[in-house]
């Protein structure tokens, strides 16, 4: 899966998320992604959110809505995306990730599956990073 | 505002072999966005087109390089989101298409729907100009070493428990 949030100079947000699904699948089968507050939510008024990981858990808890509410209710992106997943790890067993941004900028990045490949552009650097505890620097 | 854009390429097992391709790709996508949003565009495009440059990536689950299902497919779907006004355009089970992201931002900008799937969705597509490439061109080899090994670990994340899959 691979996902996408931005703020442009407007202070608009915009999500996309796109996948082919998990390997062996059913023929039929309809994972997270197309399923809004599931793998994909923005809302100018508080933040947007793409998600990755195993689709099944993450349509169950509703993640990225998830992820919402919580900054809705005054957490920080990276608090609330970390606490969503976590949530949804320890109630189905599954792992995940998730990318959030806020209203006013502020970045959310966590999984808890192994690794997820993630980057971001702020004041002409990239940050990126795959592996936990990881952010790696580079001139845009 | 200052503009800004995030992007992620998948979570999960992700092999050392696999890992500079990944970080390349990513790098790659916030680059073709943060120029959209650099040079006044709108958050909408800029995260079609970061999406877009990872569907072409085969590094990456999405567009060519989608993983297969039981009998060998792509089947893929996508989802875009507004946060202006909460308008929403999203696809599933679609195949054929080079870009599901796309299609779904057309379904956001030109339909009265939310969520297109299967042949109503392709319908769409083609009544919006989108072109069909052959199955095949889709698939990646990577992706078929994906489907044999999932044979044996289906539905397995890292947590080492068989997935409960709907």
């Amino acid at each position: 899966t691979v996902g996408a949030v931005a703020i442009d100079s407007n202070g608009h947000i915009a999500v996309a998320t796109s996948t082919g699904g998990m390997s062996g699948k059913a023929v039929g089968r309809i994972g997270d992604t197309p399923q809004i507050g599931s793998g994909t939510y923005a809302d100018d008024q508080v933040g947007g959110v793409s998600t990755t990981g195993h689709g099944e858990s993450i349509l169950k808890c509703c993640v990225a809505h998830s992820i919402i509410k919580y900054m809705g209710g005054g957490k920080d992106a990276s608090t609330a995306t970390t606490l969503a997943i976590q949530e949804m790890t320890k109630r189905l067993n599954n792992t995940a990730g998730a990318i959030t941004l806020s209203k006013s900028g502020d970045v959310g990045v966590y999984f808890s599956s192994n690794r997820m490949a993630w980057a971001y552009v702020k004041n002409n650097k990239i940050y990126y990073g795959i592996d936990h505890d990881q952010t790696l620097v580079t001139d845009l | 505002m200052q503009p800004i854009i995030i992007v992620h390429g998948g979570a999960g097992d992700i092999p050392e072999s696999r890992i500079n391709g990944k970080l390349e790709g990513v790098k790659e996508a916030v680059r073709v966005g943060y120029k959209i949003l650099s040079s006044g565009g709108s958050a909408l495009d800029s995260v079609e087109a970061a999406v877009v440059s990872m569907e072409n990536d085969e590094y990456f689950n999405a567009g060519y390089g989608s993983v297969l299902n039981v009998r060998g497919e792509v089947e893929m779907e996508a989802s875009i989101m507004c946060g202006k006004n909460l308008d929403v355009g999203a696809v599933t089970l679609i195949r054929d298409f080079k870009h599901p992201i796309s299609i779904a931002h057309k379904v956001l900008t030109d339909s009265p729907h939310s969520l297109l799937g299967g042949e109503g969705a392709k319908i769409f597509a083609l009544d919006k100009g989108f072109e069909t490439v052959p199955p095949e061109s889709l698939i990646s080899e990577n992706a078929k070493h994906a489907l044999e090994s999932s044979k044996n670990e289906f539905g397995r994340t890292e947590i080492g428990v068989k997935g409960d899959v709907g």
